[in-house]
């Protein structure tokens, strides 16, 4: 039989997977910035750039293997929790892609990250609020 | 002529969490 295969981590993240911007410029997952995300979010209208302020960082009780992570989401300051794996990259303002397990990131991905701490500022996606 | 191999391309917003703030207060 056919080994099974690890389970599904999601391949946009992979090293050299091609990313296509808002602008519709093609760039490769490694080499994204800030700019194109803020850019991306203005020109597809309905999105909104969010700046999210990581304020906890625990392992999950309840999911073993997952880390729960808190953030403080735009200028509402709103909380709001999301449990991941620890190889989950975030992208952090001025800083660039970051997870909780950098070494796990790059086994499964072969993405470079950072060390995600409390205090880092992500950028999240909200929908654009009507004036 | 050899054909490109098609690549998969993902959308930006795919890479970024959609965190969504729940007004509880």
């Amino acid at each position: 039989p056919a080994p099974t295969p690890a389970p599904s981590n999601p391949s946009h993240f992979m090293k050299g997977a091609i990313i296509q911007l808002a602008t519709g410029e093609l760039k490769r997952v490694e080499d994204l910035q800030t700019q194109d995300f803020v850019r991306s979010a203005e020109v597809s209208g309905g999105l909104k750039i969010d700046s999210s302020m990581v304020v906890d960082i625990r392992t999950s009780q309840q999911r073993p293997g997952l880390v729960v992570l808190h953030f403080t989401v735009g200028e509402q300051q709103s909380k709001v929790t999301i449990d991941v794996p620890p190889e989950h990259p975030f992208f952090v303002f001025g800083q660039g892609w970051s997870s909780c397990s950098p070494e796990r990131t790059a086994q499964l991905y072969g993405l470079a990250c950072h060390h995600l701490q409390v205090g880092d500022v992500c950028v999240s996606i909200t929908l654009q609020q009507p004036p | 002529n050899v054909e490109p191999r098609s690549v998969p391309v993902f959308p930006w917003h795919s890479l970024v969490p959609f965190l969504a703030p729940t007004q509880s207060d």
